[in-house]
């Protein structure tokens, strides 16, 4: 974890994070 | 080291800005940050980027092509890069689990990538302080720079580098956009840094 440079890290927990919301909408309540 | 205070946060806000505020469907937009480890800038690296994807013309979801062994050896790349963001081990994950499409993979992969002394698509449009812009997948397999030949191969059909003062703007499309002085303006006023953040 120590050796991914920051802007690479924080690059790819956004891009998980979207793919998240991209692929599995919220269902609206 | 006296040129910009570089925030990431407010980078990531200006890709998106690119992107979204953009006529035109860009699928990514990657911000290469040079170096000031190296002499002139001479090494362009990740900065940030933004991932849109391609748009979603009632087709349901991008097309992926690769094989099956492809297909999981992408999913396993990406559910080990997962548990490492998160910091747990790889589980279950639906998202994690669906198919990695070639320009998701290209934009993964483009994290790992550096370019030195004018060698490539950014580098070159960097040190030649001269956009690039390419437009068709036969202009793109045709071109002599191995990014521009790759973008093709993992489906895009328009590559953009647009240099800043302190590294360059990329963008690619699946789709085939044609060359406008609007988006050069606005990478103009988005990424002069020296301008915006040195206070």
């Amino acid at each position: 974890d120590e050796d991914l440079p920051l802007a690479r890290k924080r690059s790819l927990q956004r891009f998980l994070e979207r793919r998240k919301e991209r692929l599995i909408p919220a269902v609206p309540y | 080291k006296s040129v910009a205070v570089f925030n990431q946060e407010t980078l990531q806000q200006r890709l998106q800005a690119l992107i979204d505020g953009a006529r035109e469907s860009w699928t990514y937009a990657i911000f290469w940050q040079s170096s000031y480890d190296y002499p002139d800038g001479s090494v362009l690296g990740w900065g940030d980027g933004y991932y849109k994807g391609e748009e979603d013309k009632g087709k349901g979801k991008a097309k992926v092509v690769t094989s099956a062994a492809e297909q999981a050896h992408r999913k396993k790349v990406l559910r080990d890069l997962n548990s490492l963001i998160s910091g747990s081990a790889a589980g279950p994950d639906d998202a994690v689990d669906e198919e990695v499409t070639d320009t998701e993979w290209f934009f993964l992969v483009s994290m790992t990538q550096s370019f030195v002394n004018g060698v490539g698509l950014p580098s070159q449009a960097f040190f030649d302080s001269t956009p690039i812009w390419i437009s068709g997948a036969d202009r793109l397999s045709a071109s002599a720079c191995e990014r521009a030949r790759q973008g093709k191969v993992f489906g895009l059909q328009t590559m953009v580098c647009i240099p800043s003062p302190n590294g360059v703007v990329e963008m690619g499309s699946t789709e085939l956009i044609h060359r406008t002085s609007d988006l050069m303006n606005k990478v103009k006023i988005l990424f002069n840094f020296n301008n915006l953040e040195t206070s």
